[in-house]
């Protein structure tokens, strides 16, 4: 698996996790 | 310095790497065995020095430089009930260290005080007690650990005032699996990733008020039983260095040591960016003398871009992250094996030990 076959990549990844994870 | 003992620097002598550069050794007459080392920050009358702090079993000793690449001891707490297992230095922090003592594993954590404003003195005092898994020191004097009770897992940080005594304290949310490494995402103060028994990355978000599990990625079956040691964020991706204690010899990257892998922490998926492997024996790979031979990994650590190792030929490896090669090599001295190697707190000074307790310091 190279870099390019990580899929969708997000600059605000942490933030969106925050947001989406439980409590 | 009133109490210190001078120590004679021992210069450059038969070093076969030109990358190290003896700088002054020290040599504890007190102690036996080592058992780890590290540095810190010191600070009085308005000064901050960088300190060593060589540990024993039953002891942890304090070094301060003086003239000419000498250093003093400034003091030593006598840890005698418990033996200590390892240093835990809180990165940017001044005049207060963390030791983890236990028998075969951590069974209590303590800070030790080196200077009080309050009353001149030197103090010790008790962090957190259990079976305790794993414990790192973050940036802004904060200490997370993982511990086992039964078939639960708690994963707690605390923060410690000035004085060393505890603040505030919050639960990080568990995985099923046991936690065993944690690393800092450097540049990102609430962001914390560990590596669990089941070869997991687990990131948090550490925040004060929540500390909720984001996400964990599994890192591969190639590589069983991973440490973590840094991670960085970038163009949206997680990179982590891990260290691989037990992988066995491929042929695309001979015997790992420490790889940089690359996370999506959206999709979860990973890739291996840059292997540093052991470097060969003196013999080469087909006919290896088990004497020189470099086969197994035993400890490390990392600063910035560098990796350091003690082999299990008695060498200390240094490693370029981003070139994935071995750029130093310090064989095994006339007195013995290495069994420490940390960096200072950057990646130009690397502190060796011995098993006697000496302690060497080079410049990379």
């Amino acid at each position: 698996c190279s870099v390019s076959d990580l899929g969708p990549i997000s600059l605000n990844w942490f933030e969106e996790l925050s947001a989406e994870a439980p409590p | 310095t009133a109490g210190a003992e001078p120590l004679t620097p021992v210069l450059l002598d038969d070093l076969r790497e030109e990358s190290l550069q003896l700088l002054s050794k020290l040599k504890d007459s007190s102690s036996s065995c080592a058992v780890d080392v590290s540095t810190m920050w010191w600070g009085a009358a308005g000064s901050r020095e960088l300190c060593v702090v060589t540990a024993s079993e039953s002891s942890v000793s304090l070094w301060k430089p003086l003239a000419s690449d000498r250093w003093g001891k400034l003091h030593t707490w006598q840890l005698r009930e418990i033996p200590v297992i390892q240093i835990v230095p809180l990165p940017d922090t001044c005049n207060l260290v963390c030791v983890a003592l236990g028998e075969l594993e951590i069974g209590e954590i303590r800070w030790l005080l080196l200077y009080s404003s309050e009353n001149d003195s030197f103090e010790q005092s008790l962090v957190k007690a259990g079976n305790i898994k794993a414990v790192l020191g973050l940036q802004e004097r904060r200490l997370v650990s993982s511990s086992r009770t039964g078939q639960e897992q708690q994963v707690e940080m605390v923060s410690l005032a000035e004085t060393g005594r505890s603040k505030d304290g919050q639960t990080l949310m568990p995985p099923e699996e046991t936690v065993l490494a944690f690393a800092e995402v450097e540049g990102m103060r609430e962001a914390l990733v560990g590596t669990t028994a089941v070869n997991s990355i687990v990131v948090w978000s550490v925040n004060l008020k929540t500390g909720q599990l984001l996400k964990k990625m599994h890192v591969g079956y190639s590589y069983p039983a991973s440490i973590c040691h840094r991670a960085y964020s970038d163009s949206g991706l997680l990179f982590v260095v891990l260290s691989h204690p037990h992988a066995k010899e491929s042929e695309s990257c001979g015997t790992p040591a420490f790889r940089l892998v690359a996370f999506n922490p959206r999709t979860a998926r990973s890739a291996g960016v840059l292997c540093s492997s052991l470097p060969l024996g003196q013999a080469g790979r087909q006919r290896c003398d088990p004497s020189v031979c470099h086969r197994r990994y035993l400890e490390g650590d990392v600063q910035d871009t560098s990796a350091t190792a003690v082999l299990t030929s008695g060498a200390i490896a240094v490693w370029d992250l981003l070139l994935g090669q071995c750029t130093a090599l310090l064989p095994p001295g006339p007195q013995g094996s290495w069994v420490l190697a940390r960096w200072a707190t950057t990646s130009a000074c690397l502190l060796a030990g011995q098993r006697d307790g000496t302690v060497c310091l080079y410049r990379y």
